[in-house]
């Protein structure tokens, strides 16, 4: 564990906190993309299925069973309990067209050709992409509550900080996995235009409009 | 490598 690694852990957390809290306080999920909240529902169901099997430390099974419950309780806020808030229409991303995609590169590259090593790469390959349909449903409605801008910055930030995570340990340890750190490049680089929007926005307090 | 190789990060 290094403190770039921890630092991520803690924004991905601080991330999923912003994002029930908005929901639970407004009790309305408007501006959030429930499809998103889906794939990230799948990312942490196809990569955590050795929650039982392989124990790595405390640590790591209670931040794995956090992320599971939590990106659960969101679906379910979403889907359920605030299912009359929830903005079908302006959540249009077919996301087929990137589960395909991802299943099929984790078939094509991958470490090693068995179930779990198949389904922990394509839950990489999926969490890199697994923003879009928030992204695209926040470009149609050409604006984000400044709480759902909160949480894209946390959630985006998460990633960036496993990158410097990985050149640390490249350096320090020598380890690295290409795989992770190719689709952590991609994951991060969309967000990117939010970034500038936040930064250059709603940090001086504007809302964020993106340019229609 | 060989055995399902031990991922440490979430």
């Amino acid at each position: 564990m290094n403190i770039f690694r921890l630092a991520g852990d803690l924004a991905h957390v601080f991330a999923i906190i912003i994002l029930l809290l908005k929901i639970w306080k407004t009790r309305s999920c408007a501006g959030i993309s429930g499809k998103s909240q889906i794939l990230f529902a799948l990312v942490y169901l196809t990569r955590y299925l050795d929650l039982f099997t392989t124990y790595v430390s405390l640590y790591n099974s209670v931040m794995k069973v956090l992320f599971l419950a939590s990106s659960g309780a969101t679906v379910y806020l979403m889907y359920v309990k605030f299912r009359a808030t929830y903005d079908r229409n302006h959540d249009s991303f077919r996301i087929e067209f990137l589960l395909v995609p991802c299943l099929l590169l984790s078939l094509l590259i991958n470490h090693e050709f068995t179930v779990m090593e198949v389904l922990w790469t394509f839950s990489i390959y999926l969490e890199s992409v697994a923003i879009l349909p928030q992204l695209f449903m926040v470009s149609k409605t050409g604006e984000a509550e400044s709480i759902t801008s909160h949480y894209l910055f946390a959630l985006g930030s998460y990633r960036a900080l496993y990158l410097l995570n990985w050149v640390y340990r490249y350096i320090v340890e020598s380890h690295y996995d290409l795989i992770a750190i190719f689709a952590g490049i991609v994951q991060t680089i969309l967000y990117c235009d939010f970034f500038y929007l936040y930064i250059t926005k709603v940090l001086k307090g504007k809302k964020l409009q993106l340019p229609a | 490598p060989g055995e399902y190789s031990k991922k440490d990060e979430l």
